[in-house]
């Protein structure tokens, strides 16, 4: 199953928010997201995973770097609306993305993706994908040499 | 910003397999997913959130439904080597999808597919973005009613 890796992205302009500890029933992400979009917050990427105690989840979600603060104070104004237990932010993250096409097993395009940052020592802080793109957060100061070391194993 | 959501997608023949309690450092997902790929299994969406103390973080990703076991397996015979607390699965799920051009604010095509999910008191389960598709896990039996509330909200 040949994957067809046609190009790596990345962006140093974000910033990355995470909700702790928000209910995990229906209605809780649509007012979360309904009151970014409401004070036109552009979100990125949104990363949910389920959650652990069925009871309390976390989100997280890429802004402007510049659109931060104001999103964080958005949410905590809304604090008892959305009934979470904290927002923690995060300025020196970037998102680092494989873009592929029929990229129809990931996991051999994410072994080598992920192999490539565990052989320079980057930790992998988020993981999103969808069929043609990988991507993840990781300490904004390693970019660079994330992304040569990507190009490099994909051979582009 | 006119998002351009052009269809609707979903799976039903998904499971979803949570490794909890990984180590956060480099290199945990690499030996993950290459395992699973030296193994032939196929992975579709993989979604790890910011790990909360630093320390363990948990890793969720689907598979077809007719390799969950097989994956569980394989995962638990690396117990050792991966170092985990756990592997969960469920195979009562589907992924769901809003699909679009030029999504660069997803938070209003977020809003009106979480709200949509909302409205149904569908729960949301995970959520995994890309600038052209929303991706969200939700109870199997809950697909249909929310695929078509789906194409309602956005005219399609
Ligand atoms: C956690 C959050 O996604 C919740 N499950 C909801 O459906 O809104
Ligand atoms: C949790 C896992 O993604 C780890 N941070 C790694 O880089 O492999």
């Amino acid at each position: 199953e040949k994957e067809m890796v046609t190009g790596i992205s990345y962006t140093k302009n974000e910033a990355k928010i995470t909700i702790s500890g928000i209910p995990d029933k229906p209605g809780v992400s649509s007012l979360i997201f309904g009151i970014l979009s409401d004070s036109n917050i552009n979100v990125d990427m949104i990363v949910q995973n389920i959650s652990q105690d069925g009871l309390r989840a976390n989100v997280t979600f890429t802004v402007q770097e510049r659109e931060m603060n104001l999103a964080k104070k958005i949410l905590e104004k809304n604090r008892d609306l959305i009934d979470f237990h904290y927002i923690s932010t995060n300025a020196d993250v970037s998102k680092v993305s494989v873009i592929g096409v029929g990229m129809k097993s990931q996991s051999g395009v994410a072994k080598k993706m992920f192999k490539a940052l565990a052989d320079l020592k980057i930790n992998i802080l988020a993981i999103s994908t969808s069929e043609i793109k990988i991507s993840v957060l990781i300490n904004r100061k390693m970019t660079n040499k994330a992304v040569k070391k990507l190009h490099k194993a994909y051979v582009l």
